[in-house]
């Protein structure tokens, strides 16, 4: 079995490497990785090389791959399942963009408490499902992220509903800022610091 | 009239508070920049000052209330026109959004082909117009950003056609990745990336 401070070692790897991965790097050398982490580049290179990742000479290690590695090793969750609450105009268009399925995320319940739309199908068997099976759905399917497409003013009342049924973490869209304990983890959208990134890029360039 | 040096003091300022501001910080004192930009101090007071903002003895300044200060000193813009290409469920979703309102962001245009949303009108007066009308109506109304919500083949040609309209920047929502000159700004959004970081943190977590 891995000793603990390989494990931490690697969890470390993994973290630096996602950052890289963010800022839009695919490959990596040890020697990069170790700058960031302030350890030896021959460690890095010696926990890899055990585990069967050698990198390429010149080239370092892709870093898509070295982390697939890496949470086949820490044996970290790669394929997850996801619900939508509020299948609007933004749920439904997250429900049928096909990047999320790319990225290995599975919708698996969609939820909503307008009667006109509950019982219409969507693709793959899925239905949209009276809000009211939001707990019961999400613990028999073993749905681990939810994301909130809802109005604002229910957000705060159906996260706790998904934190209670058990949910790992949330996606909320909502203009509402939701709190969960801290054992879930959470992500909040707002699309419009996109558009303040690009009035400021326009700004100094003009 | 304002000296080059001190007008390039004022945007590497604007850009350093801008960092900050992305960051959730909200004050900021003349060290906590002077740091970040390897400058006295007391050369940012004394910018600072002479355009009658003083900061909080022990507090700083207002990130965003500085912001705004240099805007206006610099003759940034400040309120953007924004029209959407394609109002399926993304390009819906966003014209509702109030958060970009809120931002000052103002819907000015709504384009598709489809013949069934052609004519029908949105809120606060606008019509969704044929795309025909694409650069017509970016230079009648003089609209800086473009907006793609569009399936990803057209993405590319409909930019160019923006482009070609004298549009400022563009926002890409399409899975497709779109090359502009470089005198136009793009910010390209994909909501897997947050899924992805959701994701990491829970395991992570675990
Ligand atoms: N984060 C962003 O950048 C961004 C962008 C656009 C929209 N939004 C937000 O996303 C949300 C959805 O926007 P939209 O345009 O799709 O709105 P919408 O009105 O089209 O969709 C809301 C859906 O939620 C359902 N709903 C309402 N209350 C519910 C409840 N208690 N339980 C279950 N379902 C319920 C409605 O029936 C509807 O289907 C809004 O809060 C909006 O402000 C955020
Ligand atoms: N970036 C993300 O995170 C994200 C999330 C969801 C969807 N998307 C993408 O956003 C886009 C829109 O998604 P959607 O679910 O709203 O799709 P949709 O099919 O509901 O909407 C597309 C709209 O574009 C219109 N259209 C098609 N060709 C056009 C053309 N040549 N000129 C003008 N209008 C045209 C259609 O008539 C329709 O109204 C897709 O590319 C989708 O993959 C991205």
């Amino acid at each position: 079995n891995i000793p603990k401070a390989t494990i931490h070692r690697l969890t470390r790897y993994y973290r630096c490497l996602e950052r890289f991965l963010l800022n839009g790097k695919s490959n990596v050398s040890s020697k990069e990785m170790a700058n960031k982490l302030n350890i030896k580049p021959s460690q890095i290179r010696k926990d890899l090389s055990y585990f069967g990742e050698f990198g390429k000479r010149g080239v370092g290690y892709d870093v898509r791959e070295l982390m697939l590695s890496i949470e086949n090793i820490l044996g970290m969750k790669k394929n997850w399942s996801f619900c939508i609450v509020g299948i609007g105009n933004l749920g439904l268009a997250i429900a049928n963009y096909p990047g999320l399925t790319k990225a290995r995320f599975k919708l698996k319940g969609v939820f909503d408490n307008d009667k006109s739309k509950i019982g219409i199908g969507l693709h793959d068997d899925l239905v949209i499902q009276s809000v009211n099976e939001l707990e019961k759905t999400i613990k028999e399917r073993k749905i681990s992220i939810g994301v909130l497409t809802v109005p604002g003013k229910y957000a705060q009342k159906l996260s706790d509903r998904m934190v209670s049924a058990g949910i790992d973490g949330i996606i909320n869209f909502t203009p509402v800022r939701v709190i969960v304990p801290k054992q879930v983890m959470l992500e909040e959208i707002d699309i419009s610091i996109s558009f303040r990134t690009l009035a400021f890029q326009i700004n100094l360039n003009l």
